[in-house]
């Protein structure tokens, strides 16, 4: 069992896309979750600390990123999707794929994910109006030319809520 | 307050 006490968000994300793991390790990205879950400013410090990792020129580095970004959509509920949903966040990932910024020195792997998930959030979160907007600014700019083929995994879209029960 | 703020100073990115 792996030792969790004392574990800062930092901590948890330098685990998770460790460059020399063989592959995505959920122990630690979901430890990364729930530390999120756990820490008043959980989602703030969060997005901050994945922004620069999907910056990274490693590759790896920045796959399990998004990876980690992608869980986190998926487990940390509306707080983090607020996060998500600002352009200061939102920014982050444009530099990613837009020549004018990283976009010439990022992989096409990397910037095609970043492309699929703020795709996948503009469905799966109409209620995040800047997501659309930064998605369909990357369309004007010709940065996405078609939508991608979203995997149904990545759509977000929440379970129904339980049924009442029956007396 | 803090929030109306954060709100006026969240742009989308010059391109």
């Amino acid at each position: 069992m792996a030792e969790t006490e004392g574990e800062s968000l930092e901590s948890w994300l330098n685990k998770a896309t460790n460059p020399s793991n063989r592959q995505e390790d959920w122990e630690y990205i979901i430890g990364f979750c729930d530390q999120i879950n756990k820490e008043l400013e959980g989602p703030q410090i969060a997005v901050r600390l994945l922004a620069h990792k999907i910056q990274s020129p490693q590759e790896w580095e920045a796959v399990q990123a998004l990876t980690v970004l992608e869980a986190c959509m998926k487990n940390c509920g509306r707080r983090f999707h607020n996060e998500v949903g600002k352009f200061r966040f939102l920014n982050e990932l444009i530099k990613v794929v837009s020549p004018k910024y990283l976009g010439d020195r990022v992989s096409e792997k990397v910037k095609a994910t970043v492309i699929e998930l703020l795709y996948s959030w503009t469905l799966a979160l109409p209620e995040e109006a800047k997501i659309k907007d930064a998605y369909h600014m990357l369309k004007r700019q010709g940065i996405v030319q078609l939508d991608p083929a979203v995997p149904m995994d990545r759509t977000l879209i929440p379970s129904p809520p339980p049924r009442p029960k029956n007396p | 307050l803090g929030e109306e703020s954060e709100e006026r100073d969240d742009h989308l990115l010059p391109m």
